[in-house]
């Protein structure tokens, strides 16, 4: 059973998608076979990522969770070795509302996950990053509830850090009542420019309050992340061996690699 | 009645709050009676409003929404002339899905804007700026369906171009089946960086597709705008007078009384 990581915050534009991307690169190249999974409503995950040429027989997450399928069928290759990926499809925004007449509607992800399909391919990876919605709602949720530990992403600006309470409660709610497990494997500090005030000061305020549960490294604000995307490339890609964006996921996944104990 | 503008984009992080709030306080300085709408879970535009002390007196919009009760009810002064704020409240989260059952549920917000309260208030206001979620769920639609125009605000950025199509279908699909009337009044762009090659990009690709919907004005990316709402402030009250982020939310609301033919 692979371990499985949700990257989540429900504050919008944070680096969700940009970390669960080049976090999911750097474990691939590193050796781990790794599966990215795109459960946002909006695939930024699957774009970057672009399926090229579309692989047809690619079933994607949004029709996984609405026809009850293992998760095994939406699995595709990417163009980097260990590294797989769910898309995201483009009827995922109907899927809150159809989950929510469900039974056990928060795990149904976590169903598919489990299925074992013909091929058995989820039990081949050693781990299953989830990228997920600005959003609370029932997506979120059974990523939440299939996750053994969350990864929050945190930019260094007053707004994401209003969001971080409502959060832990609704983790701590899903624990109590949907058999929810994971914990947060730590906080991830990005868009860091400590030139900025604002930046320092929220950096301070979150590493007093979460102690080690804030992650060493920190994602520092650069626009080669802004253009990766529009390559459809990986940081890893798109920079120069020793670009600092670079050096930032390979540190994240490092520290990673530590606290989840893998290999 | 008030003419009724909503900032809307899907995409996480784009700028909606910072602009809902500064285009209301420009606005409210240009003598036009004001309300600010907090339709967002999670209900960043009233923490940057802060209402100090806390109006007791004032019912939120997600209680006017579960109650089904006139907007009059959750309207509460600011600290700003001409500026009052209708606050998301706590339960916004519940909403969406207590909406989902509701009888003309794309409707439930706009009802509440018509109903006359006994004040008969919300027909005292110039315009209603709402912000609103990045998520595109019942509670945007609301949104959407009881605006006379929208402004959707589109960072510089590879990911927030993708999900403009999706915006527009929503919109059209809203127009023939919910009677939803809202135009686009334009694409305000935002984080605005013309050093960075993928800016002038975006901004290229953007003129080309929307031609003069695109707002002239552009808000760039100002490192006061991040520190503006940790001291509860609006940018006119945060920056000094000549600041570039007060000029650039000047030059927008000063398009916006043109687009919107206000006085
Ligand atoms: N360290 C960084 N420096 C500069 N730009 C960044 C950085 N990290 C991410 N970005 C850019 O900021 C934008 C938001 O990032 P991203 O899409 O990863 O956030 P998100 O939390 O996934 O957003 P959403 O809530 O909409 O899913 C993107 O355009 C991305 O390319
Ligand atoms: N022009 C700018 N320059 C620098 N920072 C900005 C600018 N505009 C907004 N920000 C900051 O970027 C972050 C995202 O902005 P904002 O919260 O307004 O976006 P949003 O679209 O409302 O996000 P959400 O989708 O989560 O509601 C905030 O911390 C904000 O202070
Ligand atoms: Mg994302
Ligand atoms: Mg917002």
């Amino acid at each position: 059973r692979p371990l499985v990581v949700a990257v989540a915050n429900q504050k919008g534009g944070v680096g969700k998608t940009t970390t669960a991307v080049n976090l999911a690169a750097a474990l691939a190249m590193k050796g781990f076979r790794t599966l990215l999974v795109d459960m946002d409503i909006q695939g930024s995950a699957s774009a970057t990522l672009g399926l090229s040429p579309v692989d047809e027989s690619c079933v994607d997450v949004a029709r996984v969770l609405l026809d009850e399928r293992p998760l095994e069928d939406a699995i595709c290759e990417t163009h980097l070795a260990n590294l797989s990926l769910a898309p995201a499809g483009e009827r995922m925004a109907m899927v809150d509302l159809h989950l929510a007449s469900a039974y056990g509607r928060e795990r149904v992800f976590e169903r598919a996950l489990l299925a074992e399909g013909p091929q058995r391919l989820v039990a081949t990876f050693d781990v299953v990053v989830i990228d997920t919605a600005p959003y609370l709602g029932l997506l979120t949720v059974n990523a939440l509830v299939a996750a053994d530990t969350l990864l929050v992403p945190v930019s260094c600006e007053y707004l994401p850090m209003l969001g971080l309470k409502l959060l832990g409660e609704t983790v701590e709610r899903l624990r109590q009542r949907a058999g929810a497990r994971c914990e947060v494997m730590g906080y991830l500090l990005t868009m860091v420019d400590r030139r900025e005030r604002i930046t320092v000061e929220v950096e301070e305020l979150l590493r007093k309050r979460f102690g080690d549960k804030v992650f060493e490294a920190v994602i520092r604000a650069n626009t080669h992340h802004k253009a990766a995307p529009s390559h459809r490339k990986t940081i890893f890609e798109h920079e120069p061996e020793k670009g600092r964006g670079r050096e930032d996921y390979t540190a994240l996944c490092d520290e990673v690699i530590a606290r989840l104990g893998l290999r």
